[in-house]
């Protein structure tokens, strides 16, 4: 079942490494100026997920209400003989529809650009039509780990994006500052 | 299936944007001072696969001859929300039984990573006896779409490792220097 499998490598291989940092990273990085992200408590990762699993690789592209603006500082790990593995988050800056800004870590969850490649190559075994519920799959198994991750506890944010609300110019922004 | 998702994750998440740029990062590389890579031709990717999936973060710790040389130079490629995301490989100094050195790119199918550590997680779903099953299959399948990929002709070596032999304490490097 590919998206079990993905839902645990997703997991496993780099929320569980990365999100106890996160906290320390933002705290470094002086582009904030002193600026809060948003909302109360620990800093946490907003993890996108697209029903389609139509990843962007840069979400302004989506709604220009969603802007890029910092790196924060990089993670350096040796791992399976990979030297300085780069593990780096980016900051983004959100309009809501007020205008006003929210600033948080966000990013695409990556997996589904897998999911979204394997359902256009014959051989992956899977189409377009099994495509909606690998995703599905993905976002259930991933919220029942994450659930039960001491580690990861209350450190991220899963945000399921509608295909058929997509069209609206504001539709991302709107999610990421609700959730 | 767990790791035909891994093995596809593992080519259209990495292989498949790296191998191509490797024969130019190395070409780049100071380091070498024009001492020549291990086998006539392009650039490869040597991929450690132990059938026990233990990897390890340094191969230094399973094989002194087996030595961190230097960091290729970096591919940045903005994915899925990630700002310049890095990709930075690592190349090796080999020594052979002659006391020559081989100089070659080299890392563990971090994949492979995933699967011993779903092993001892009870919710994931499968155990010890399970992992060597898994581990055969990814490299096959790993194997074929390799095979069938134009992008990535001829720029990799699949290396497995038999554990019932890595009590030799040159098996790894020997292992590497034949391939
Ligand atoms: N957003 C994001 N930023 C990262 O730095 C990152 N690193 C991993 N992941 C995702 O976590 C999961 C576990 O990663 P793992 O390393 O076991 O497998 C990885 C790994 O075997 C290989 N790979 C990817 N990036 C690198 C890299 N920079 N160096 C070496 N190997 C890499 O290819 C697999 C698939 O990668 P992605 O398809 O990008 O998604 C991965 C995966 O879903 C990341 N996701």
């Amino acid at each position: 079942n590919v998206s079990h499998g993905l839902a645990w490598s997703f997991y496993l291989g780099y929320l569980k490494l990365v999100l106890p940092h996160l906290q320390k990273s933002v705290e470094k990085l002086k582009e904030l100026n002193g600026a809060v992200l948003k909302g109360a408590g620990p800093t946490r990762l907003h993890i996108l997920l697209p029903l389609n699993a139509a990843v962007s690789s840069r979400p302004e592209v989506d709604d220009p209400n969603v802007r890029f603006h910092a790196h924060l500082p990089p993670l350096e790990v040796d791992r399976a003989g990979v030297r300085g593995r780069v593990f780096k988050n980016s900051l983004y800056k959100v309009m809501d529809a007020q205008g006003k800004p929210h600033f948080c870590v966000l990013e695409y969850a990556t997996p589904l650009l897998t999911l979204h490649q394997m359902s256009h190559e014959s051989s992956a075994g899977f189409g377009e039509a099994q495509r909606r519920h690998q995703v599905l799959l993905f976002y259930r198994t991933l919220r029942d780990i994450l659930e039960s991750s001491l580690q990861c506890r209350n450190l991220y944010r899963l945000i399921l994006l509608d295909d058929q609300r997509t069209h609206e110019p504001h539709y991302l922004s709107t999610e990421i500052v609700r959730h």
